[in-house]
């Protein structure tokens, strides 16, 4: 299983339809401060099923769609999508490559697909279960949190070993 | 389940030792689980002992030796139970131009049968891509992605 | 006393804001109490919007305008009450070259009559040091400092 | 009121006596990770009246007393002093150098010298009354420490401002 590529609109700051690509090996993101590099890493939580607005660094869950800027008006919506190289059949599902969405309305609630057919947050759960990629994964570590773990309780440690596979 | 748990945390506990040192260039790290029988329980401990140094309380530490610490954890738990991509925004902030070459190496070893996408403003750790990505704001709160073509464009890892 | 405070206060809000846009060249930052009238529990909230955004709750802020913003604060304190020292230890390490040149040339001005010292490892932060001393550890453990010569010496500021 | 100098002795890091000269402008301070230059601000800190463990990323207070590395036994007794030029007469003193001088044992309490006569920490306190060097001051930002200005509730930030002379 790999990852191919993120799509991101109305998410924070990516007011217009952004797509990032992957191939393996090491990709560096780069830009100045308050570019857009941190909203892109909270799109690929959010997209995985995150559910915490203190880890996506907003009040409300409808923060994070698109707020306007000093021309533009709020958006009404933010869809973010991540799509895997599933031809080694990790993800236990026959596609050979599976797309995971999530949208979100400004009054309303997330919904999730699954290539393009809408599912529950608990069929997103299932089918990234035993990848690591699970919200609380040690595979996304955030902005400022690498000591997290060092300055967090012994209980709480915990969690990173519950989503070893 | 509890067994499977232990054999798990059993696993990434040898591998924080072997990559600790191996970032330190020497001295010892270890965890260990505070109530093993009891899985919904048990918390996690961590000491350490950077090379020729008393081993300390964990706030002891420095800003880079904390930031070195924890990426010790962190790539033995990938080493342990590998995923799809791994994603590490500024953890090389702390860190001192030595540091991030140890840092820089265990990620380029790690990567080389994954995804390992980095956020950093660091030079040196910038050198380590196979293609890189800049975020900007042509227009001001609207974020707009371009590749960045590589000087020495890195021959792209073979994908297994 | 109440009165003092408020003074101090209305005095600080207002530098804030001066040095905010400096700092950000340009948008709008403001403090203010959440009771005036009582000292003892009196608050204060800060509003930010960086030049060309809307305002945003402060979580929301990227890494690097979080620490700008926080830099105003601290300066603005600094002009209204100075001291006979300020130490700030690796405040520039979430900057970007663009605000580590604007951070530089507030602290700069701010040092022109007292004493400013910047724990680093930002080397274009070294570039503004009048003096700089090397903290490093022959023995290990041990800590041993040493006066790093500087390339291009600056004239020492003529103390007042 | 100008800063003149700092000496350690056996305060964390610092084993053998060591000291640091100022002269106005622009200090910078540099050096690898872990090798003390933290330790410097937190000798600063303690030296100026500083009683929280907690900000002196310590369990205890005699952690602060060097405890020994591969080759050296723990000392007794960690000693820090910071001389400033008083000449205009900005502390309320008749001396125009003024050398503060704070000294503890591994058993014991603090003590604390005001040009090695001994004192109490009250009076270092009222020494430093209206300088803004007290131990909520906003002249001392320690490492990671910055952005907690932000992130403390809007009580918490009063007590910045109380230290306004
Ligand atoms: N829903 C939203 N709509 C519009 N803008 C938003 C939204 N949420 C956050 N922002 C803006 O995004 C910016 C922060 O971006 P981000 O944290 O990704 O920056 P960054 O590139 O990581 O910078 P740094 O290098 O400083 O960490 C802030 O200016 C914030 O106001
Ligand atoms: N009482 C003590 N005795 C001996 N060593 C100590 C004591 N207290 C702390 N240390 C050691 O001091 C080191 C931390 O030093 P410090 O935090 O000053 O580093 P630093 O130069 O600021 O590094 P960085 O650039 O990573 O922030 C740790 O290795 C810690 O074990
Ligand atoms: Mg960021
Ligand atoms: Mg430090």
């Amino acid at each position: 299983m790999k990852l191919k590529k993120i799509k991101a609109f109305g998410f924070k700051t990516f007011a217009e339809p952004t797509t990032v690509e992957f191939g393996g090996g090491i990709t560096a993101i780069v830009g100045p401060n308050g570019s857009g590099k941190s909203n892109l890493v909270d799109a690929i939580r959010w997209v995985l099923g995150e559910t915490s607005t203190r880890s996506l660094r907003s009040g409300k869950l409808e923060d994070v769609i698109f707020a306007g800027n000093d021309k533009r008006k709020p958006l009404g919506l933010a869809e973010v999508s991540i799509t895997f190289d599933n031809s080694d059949h990790t993800l236990l599902i026959e596609y050979g490559e599976v797309e995971i969405t999530r949208r979100a309305y400004r009054a309303g609630e997330s919904e999730y697909f699954i290539n393009r057919s809408q599912v529950r947050l608990r069929d997103v759960h299932d089918l990234l279960m035993g990848t690591g990629l699970g919200p609380g994964s040690y595979a996304i570590v955030s902005q400022g949190q690498i000591d997290a773990v060092l300055t967090s309780k012994p209980a709480e440690r915990r969690a990173l070993f519950e989503e070893t596979a | 389940t509890q067994a499977q748990f232990n054999e798990i945390f059993d696993r990434v506990a040898r591998e924080f030792s072997a990559v600790y040192s191996r970032l330190f260039e020497g001295g010892t790290a270890r965890i260990w689980q505070t109530n093993p029988e009891n899985l919904s329980e048990t918390g996690i401990e961590i000491a350490v002992q950077p090379p020729g140094k008393k081993q300390m309380p964990l706030p002891a530490l420095s800003g880079g030796e904390q930031a070195m610490t924890a990426a010790a954890l962190i790539f033995a738990l990938i080493k342990v139970s590998p995923s799809p991509f791994y994603l590490l925004d500024e953890v090389d902030a702390a860190l001192d131009d030595a540091n991030v070459e140890r840092f820089s190496a265990m990620v380029r070893e790690l990567a080389s049968d994954s995804e390992m996408i980095l956020v950093t403003h660091n030079k040196k750790t910038m050198e380590l891509a196979n293609r890189m990505y800049g975020v900007t704001m042509t227009e001001s709160g609207i974020s707009s992605i371009i590749s960045a073509e590589l000087t020495a464009r890195r021959p792209e890892p073979a994908l297994a």
